[in-house]
């Protein structure tokens, strides 16, 4: 009946509803305690007005993370979509914080909520950004480190938007792999 | 089907003026 009502504006919805998290890293306290969820988020607009109002990545303090997962996992090993899967790490050099680091991150978070990886997609659980004084990571985590085509395919499709030249080698690695490490060094599964 | 989005699409949204 309003005829002076404007036309709704439909925001755009997103494929799956994504949920923000933020490490702290309080020494006296376990890792599950310094994890807090931010927020959820389910529509290409609510993404922005999320990412447009926190910290940029590359001005949080060092041992924080970002992570961002499809709603109802959790960014640790532990939950069981994760348990059996593994992450593309990328690693930067101290003087990429200030040059590259959040471009990269941004367009890891595109990838994710845009579902950049065709019919691999749902494989995608979500990514982590460790802001650590020793070099900081983006890793990229899938659900199954057995799932060969599917892992291959995102890592060489993120290593294509991030616009790593061939000659940068990024590494897979499961998570299972990680968690059972004697020493710093965790073998690659795959490489692209 | 999917809900896939390009980057270039995504970017358009950044700066919109918030809706109510």
């Amino acid at each position: 009946q309003d005829m002076s009502m404007p036309t709704r504006y439909m925001k755009h919805p997103l494929q799956s509803r994504w949920a923000l998290w933020f490490y702290k890293n309080v020494k006296s306290k376990t890792w599950h305690a310094n994890v807090r969820l931010i927020t959820k988020f389910d529509t290409v607009e609510d993404f922005w007005a999320l990412y447009n109002n926190i910290q940029i990545a590359s001005k949080l303090m060092s041992g924080c993370d970002y992570s961002l997962f499809r709603d109802g996992i959790e960014p640790m090993w532990e939950d069981y979509r994760n348990k059996c899967g593994g992450r593309w790490l990328i690693t930067f050099s101290k003087q990429q914080r200030h040059t590259e680091l959040d471009r990269f991150w941004l367009e890891t978070l595109l990838c994710l909520i845009g579902e950049s990886f065709g019919d691999y997609s749902d494989d995608v659980c979500g990514a982590v950004i460790n802001i650590r004084a020793k070099g900081d990571k983006i890793a990229l985590w899938t659900t199954h480190a057995e799932n060969r085509d599917a892992v291959l395919h995102i890592g060489r499709t993120l290593k294509e938007r991030l616009g790593l030249p061939a000659k940068i080698v990024i590494g897979y690695q499961a998570h299972a792999d990680t968690a059972t490490k004697s020493g710093s060094i965790v073998n690659n599964k795959f490489v692209v | 089907g999917k809900k896939q989005y390009d980057r270039e699409f995504l970017l358009g949204f950044q700066f919109m003026p918030a809706c109510i």
